[in-house]
């Protein structure tokens, strides 16, 4: 199973409909402070199903919603999707490619598809268990955060240890 | 599951102290231990690190760069036991100089036959050995736009060969 | 003192309101505010800064190196109202990109006539700025040693003139 | 006033005699990963005062003295001196320097000189109060703080702004 694309449309700083895809080996991402990387990979922790506003540097939900320039009005929804490939022995399904979908709402109303079907994030998390991906909290790591990797305090290293047990 | 953990955290350890001397050198040490082994649900975790030639102390005295690197031998160990598809990295090299830029980036290359690695970057070390680069600009203010994805022609071979991407 | 403090506190608003200007761009906007206007001495302090062309959002929602930079024009804003001799700062630079840097370095050019700066960095562009540099290493592992001060030849004549260090 | 200098003998990993001369303008101090670039920071910390071991990245003060290598012994005491030249109108003495030493045994115990003078960490604040020097935790940036200077809570930015009062 491998990560094809990532699509992201409303979400944060990323106004207008943004397409990535994605290769074997190392994929850098690079650009001014204040681009949208961190945003990039905000998205992605995002669609496997985050719930800690706080984890994605917001207060609340809505936070991620793009929020409008000086020039442009800000948008009602924000919706990302995650596109796996290769998926039929990793996840046991039939199909090759496996596509996630989340979205938010101004009012903090999420709705999530796989492979355009509605579902709960339940599902997903069913879907991705063991594999690796989904809550894996070590294989996104995101800016800054080595102080609660290193960390002995058991709440700031469980998720990690948990996902990985 | 209790079971499970102890499994999981006792490959997750043998695998550090062995990354950890590959990253810092062979005369260093390292650990990870249970601070509760009688509960090791809940129990904290305490990483012990000792870089070559000198004393081992708390990790809170180690440096920046030290730090760092002390979370990349964490982090590649957790991978070892639990490899994932793919794997995003934002800044991970920030602190570290050139020369552990180098030992971290050559640690990398054991993993990218098993997960994708998704790196944000600033550093040019970081940048070359990427396969694909995505920039990001805001041409527009506060309005993200990828510009132009940058394949090294090896990569664009390889790819060929595999029948990936389009 | 809870006078004085209000005094402070104003001043330093007044001008972190235009360093931010100076450092993010024109149309940028930012301030500073208590919390508790009742009790200024126990109140919290909170930051509203919004990047040129951006809305106005939480402080936590912005980049790494625009939340440097925020706190560059902070920091700055506390050494107008309230000058020291010497300033020493570890690694500000390390979020930055290279036009960051340069607006961190064209505002410190307005302070140093005021304070010495003492500045530990891995960025080549801020330690071409440095009038004197001194580099530190471990070539015996564990203990540190200076290494040669370097002196640009310009500092060297500016210190003959002012008759300071030996 | 300005800063003179700065000496260290088994402070943390400078456990030789170690002499930094400063001049006016910009003093750039550089070094790989852990040559002790910060330790030199926390030096000039420590011997203005600095009563928490913690913001020096130790558990006890005593933390600081130099531990030992592989190949040397640990020490039994850490000093630092530090030296502020033109002194007599902004601190109202008739001396041109004033030296500054702290030094802290294996026990945990400080002493303080000033210009050779045992006195209390008290006269030292006392004689830096208002002068910018001293307990200005806005005048010395350790690593990595950023987010604590633009913290909201006032306890993490209280310090900052009662010493600019
Ligand atoms: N909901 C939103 N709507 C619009 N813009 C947003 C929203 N949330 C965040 N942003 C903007 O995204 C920007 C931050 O982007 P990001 O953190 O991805 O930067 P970065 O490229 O990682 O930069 P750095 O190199 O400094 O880390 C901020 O300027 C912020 O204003
Ligand atoms: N009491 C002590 N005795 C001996 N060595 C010590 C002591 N305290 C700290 N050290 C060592 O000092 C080193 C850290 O130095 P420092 O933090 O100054 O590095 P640095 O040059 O700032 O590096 P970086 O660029 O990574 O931030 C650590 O390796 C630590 O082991
Ligand atoms: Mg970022
Ligand atoms: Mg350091």
């Amino acid at each position: 199973m491998y990560l094809k694309s990532l699509t992201l449309l409303g979400f944060k700083s990323f106004a207008d409909k943004t397409h990535f895809e994605f290769h074997t080996g190392v994929t850098g991402i690079v650009g001014p402070n204040g681009c949208g990387k961190s945003n990039v990979v905000d998205a992605i922790r995002w669609v496997l199903g985050e719930t800690s506003a706080k984890a994605l540097r917001g207060e609340e939900m809505a936070d991620v919603i793009f929020n409008g320039t000086d020039k442009r009005k800000p948008v009602g929804l924000a919706e990302v999707t995650l596109t796996m490939a290769d998926c039929e022995q990793s996840l046991g399904v039939d199909y090759n490619e496996v596509a996630i979908t989340r979205r938010v709402f101004r009012d903090g109303r999420s709705e999530y598809r796989m492979n355009n079907t509605l579902c709960r994030l339940k599902d997903i998390h069913e879907l991705f268990a063991g594999t690796g991906v989904g809550r894996a909290a070590y294989s996104i790591m995101a800016q800054g955060q080595i102080d609660m990797l290193l960390s002995s305090k058991p709440e700031d290293r469980r998720s990690v240890f948990e996902e990985a047990a | 599951t209790k079971a499970m953990f102890s499994d999981t955290f006792a490959q997750v350890k043998h695998h550090f102290q062995h990354n950890f001397r590959e990253l810092f050198g062979a005369q260093a040490k390292a650990d990870l231990m249970l601070i509760d082994e009688g509960d090791p649900l809940e129990s904290g975790i305490e990483i012990i690190a000792k870089p070559p030639g000198k004393k081992l102390q708390t990790i809170s005295l180690l440096s920046g760069g030290e730090r760092s690197m002390t979370a990349v031998a964490l982090l590649f160990s957790i991978y070892m036991v639990k490899p994932s598809p793919f794997c995003v990295l934002d800044e991970l090299d920030a602190p570290l100089d050139e020369s552990n830029i180098s030992r971290f980036l050559k640690m990398l290359d054991k993993f990218i036959n098993n997960s994708q690695f998704i790196i944000v970057t600033h550093n040019k070390r970081t940048m070359s050995r990427a396969d694909v680069i995505y920039g990001v600009t805001m041409q527009e203010f506060g309005v993200s736009k990828p510009v132009g994805v940058r394949m090294t022609a090896e990569a664009t071979s390889i790819e060929r060969q595999r029948g990936i991407g389009k």
